[in-house]
């Protein structure tokens, strides 16, 4: 038995549209921890780790272990039926091959529930262990999001390199060639509109745009994102979810030939 | 340009 109600609805709305478009089909692994899931695009190329915890849903029941193979897209489907102020709860049978999504309007007026079908999904399951990374910027999100969105008019592919004067983001393309740098700011009173980079040795990666650009869906959950850099690792770009998780992408590098 | 890296290539599956 499997019951877990989110005030926040809004949430898992935002979660599912930042990543439908990078992952088509996914298990969500339900634990006493919370719901976690682990997915890489068709290529391989990135992989998307969630985790909400237990502790951010207002009621929280899973029996025991359990992992729902969903299609993200028809997942969406449902979801948007449901009100940005809607409170979700999530219900499924342990061995059952549906899962019920229930939507409670903010005024209990409303109450509609959504049976989607499960699936069997075989997925490999990496293992990610803990890194020290070389570089991890935080910055505005919207910034990451901006720079990102502006630099894949010029070019499809972006340097990454953290230096002791800043994050430098460079591209190059048939029209020509782009650098944005952004510098150390903690001189503002709004922490989450800060840029803070922490450096224990240069580093320069590069990755492809396409990508990076399709991790911004997430912008809509969280101020501030964190990039972690290390020249022999993908690059990891978090945004974490307010008092429940996170959302992190991993993007393998384009390496040198 | 360099080639793309794959996520197996870093990470080992569980």
């Amino acid at each position: 038995m499997l019951e877990l109600r989110l005030v926040q609805g809004s949430l898992l709305k935002k979660v599912i549209e930042a990543i439908k478009d990078l992952v088509t089909d996914a298990n969500f692994d339900c634990s006493a921890t919370g719901l976690s899931l682990q997915a890489m695009d068709s290529s391989h190329v990135a992989l998307v780790a969630l985790l909400l915890r237990s502790e951010g849903f207002e009621h929280y029941r899973c029996d025991r272990n359990i992992s729902m193979g969903m299609n993200l897209n028809n997942m969406s489907k449902m979801l948007k039926c449901a009100g940005n102020d809607d409170i979700i709860t999530i219900k499924g049978d342990d061995g059952g091959d549906t899962i019920t999504f229930m939507f409670e309007s903010p005024n209990q007026d409303k109450i509609s529930d959504f049976e989607m079908k499960l699936m069997d999904i075989d997925s490999e399951h990496l293992g990610i262990p803990e890194a020290e990374y070389h570089a991890i910027v935080k910055m505005p999100s919207s910034e990451f999001s901006r720079i990102c969105k502006d630099l894949s008019s010029i070019g499809d592919t972006v340097v990454i390199s953290v230096t002791k004067e800043g994050v430098k983001f460079t591209t190059r393309g048939d029209i020509g060639t782009a650098n944005i740098v952004c510098r150390q700011n903690k001189t503002i009173d709004k922490p989450d509109e800060a840029t803070i980079i922490e450096m224990n040795e240069p580093v320069s990666l590069t990755f492809a745009l396409r990508y990076l650009n399709s991790f911004t869906k997430a912008t809509s959950l969280s101020e501030s994102v964190t990039i972690s850099l290390s020249s022999d690792l993908p690059v990891v770009i978090e945004y974490k979810i307010a008092d429940m998780g996170y959302i992190r992408f991993y993007l393998a590098p384009k390496i040198e030939d | 340009k360099g080639s793309q890296g794959r996520m197996e290539s870093f990470f080992k599956p569980m």
